[in-house]
């Protein structure tokens, strides 16, 4: 949104991120 | 009436009190059966380094502020954690739907996520007040308590606080596009200068993921 891009792919969030998956 | 720059910091920060004048202060229902669902409730914990990181807060603002002003840090904190809890549960709505699970133990018991998703809150209300926050402290040059400042006060790595910037922005819609720029420049920084300081836990990430490549068998050797 606004101009802001968007790295993570659809299967990827916060849970991933901090090894929570 | 014509923008003016006192005009835009206004509205943005009239913005953000119209979302956190109805926001709460504690856990919602709905955050409440997210942690009822969990393995392990992490509801004391989350109570517990709220009330620790407001201690943590309060006295770094003062000491960068002056003892005078510390109500104005106790106000800003307040409203981070709003925002905190408000994210937070959006957040997790958001797991639900894209995972189809509805235990999030692991990343609720998470102290890294708490403590970064806390400090994108609270960054977002510093940055929204902006430079309003030393007005009664002096030097301005000293007294720049935008981002990194807040790493240093909730003692967190660059890099967690980079993890959950996106999702943030994601599922909080109501940030002004002046705050997604900021929170974008945030970004930029870790990148480029603060994920590669010699204390990151990004080298631990590189060396696990070079550990299992030598695990599995590369035929070709890898390119610089």
């Amino acid at each position: 949104s606004q101009g802001y891009h968007f790295g993570l792919e659809e299967d990827e969030g916060v849970s991933e991120l901090f090894d929570c998956d | 009436p014509p923008q003016t720059p006192v005009r835009a910091a206004m509205n943005t920060i009239q913005q953000l009190m119209v979302i956190l004048n109805s926001a709460n202060d504690s856990p919602s229902n709905s955050l409440i059966s997210y942690f009822n669902n969990c393995t392990v409730n992490p509801v004391e914990n989350i109570l517990q380094r709220i009330e620790h990181l407001s201690y943590v807060f309060r006295t770094r603002f003062a000491e960068a502020v002056g003892q005078a002003c510390v109500e104005i840090g106790v106000q800003r904190y307040k409203l981070g954690v709003r925002l905190y809890y408000r994210v937070m549960e959006s957040m997790l709505k958001s797991e639900e739907k894209r995972l189809s699970v509805h235990n999030f133990s692991k990343l609720l018991n998470n102290s890294a996520f708490h403590t970064s998703l806390l400090a994108c809150a609270v960054e977002v209300v510093m940055a929204t007040y902006g430079r309003s926050a030393f007005e009664c402290g002096g030097s301005s040059s000293e007294t720049d308590l935008t981002f990194p400042w807040i790493l240093y006060v909730f003692d967190l790595k660059a890099f967690d606080f980079y993890k959950v910037i996106e999702s943030f922005i994601k599922v909080e819609s109501s940030l002004s596009k002046a705050m997604i720029k900021h929170l974008e420049r945030c970004e930029h920084q870790i990148m480029e200068c603060l994920a590669w300081k010699s204390d990151s836990p990004f080298f631990d990430l590189l060396k696990q993921s070079k550990d299992r490549e030598g695990q599995i068998e590369q035929p070709e050797p890898t390119s610089t």
